[in-house]
């Protein structure tokens, strides 16, 4: 998903 | 990763390093606001709830554990550390931090990936981080003397923001073609509330004269 790919970022 | 995360990252470090420095080698905080040190707190800790849950790499957890630890730090040194807490500029640090929660909150709410305790918050740590800085803006401008340290801690604070909007656009063009509505949107405001502090850096610099924002 979108926010499980965004969350490898600090 | 890229080069761009990678020195977004650094300067990160290096600005919390550039503030942990000025804190501890002349045991003052002048300048700082206590309230973005404190949002800041707000922010680590909803992002890196994952911090147990879900393991992304060594470097990942790494660098939320001293995020975290460095910004509980950073409100330590200016709230309880007795020589250190005296040079807080408490009269001029007047920005309603609490008014920026709620707002953030109710956003997170509304607009976010998935309906969850985690994704919500971590949606709420977006929001919040892009405008954390505001009460340190408004105590810089109310400072007639900003000393280096404290300007370089916001300079840096700000590239570090400026390299990650490369790192995304790098990484939509040539990596993983994903878009990532909410961390860009909040990002870009985010970067855009520093446009005038560097301006006026740059101009100071350029100058070599000390910097200050007109009020």
């Amino acid at each position: 998903t979108e926010t499980q790919a965004a969350k490898d970022e600090l | 990763m890229n080069l761009f995360r990678l020195a977004g990252d650094m300067t990160h470090l290096f600005s919390i390093i550039v503030l942990l420095l000025k804190i501890h080698a002349t045991k003052s905080c002048s300048g700082i606001s206590l309230k973005t040190q404190e949002l800041y707190v707000i922010v680590f800790l909803t992002r890196y709830l994952d911090l147990f849950t879900r393991f992304v790499s060594l470097y990942n957890t790494v660098m939320k554990i001293v995020f975290i630890g460095t910004s509980f730090a950073i409100v330590w040194y200016m709230r309880y550390h007795k020589v250190v807490k005296q040079t807080y500029n408490k009269d001029e640090d007047t920005f309603k931090h609490y008014f920026l929660l709620l707002p953030c909150f109710v956003l997170a709410l509304l607009l976010h990936n998935e309906f969850t305790t985690m994704d919500v918050l971590w949606t709420f740590s977006l929001y919040l981080e892009a405008v954390a800085i505001l009460p340190q803006l408004v105590l810089l401008q109310q400072s007639r003397n900003i000393d280096n340290l404290t300007g370089n801690y916001v300079f840096f604070l700000g590239a570090y923001r400026g390299l990650y909007v490369l790192n995304w656009i790098y990484r939509y063009f040539l990596q993983d073609h994903r878009a990532r509505w909410i961390p860009w949107i909040s990002g870009l405001v985010q970067t855009a509330l520093y446009a005038d502090f560097f301006y006026y850096y740059i101009l100071s610099w350029k100058k070599h004269e000390k910097l200050k924002l007109p009020a």
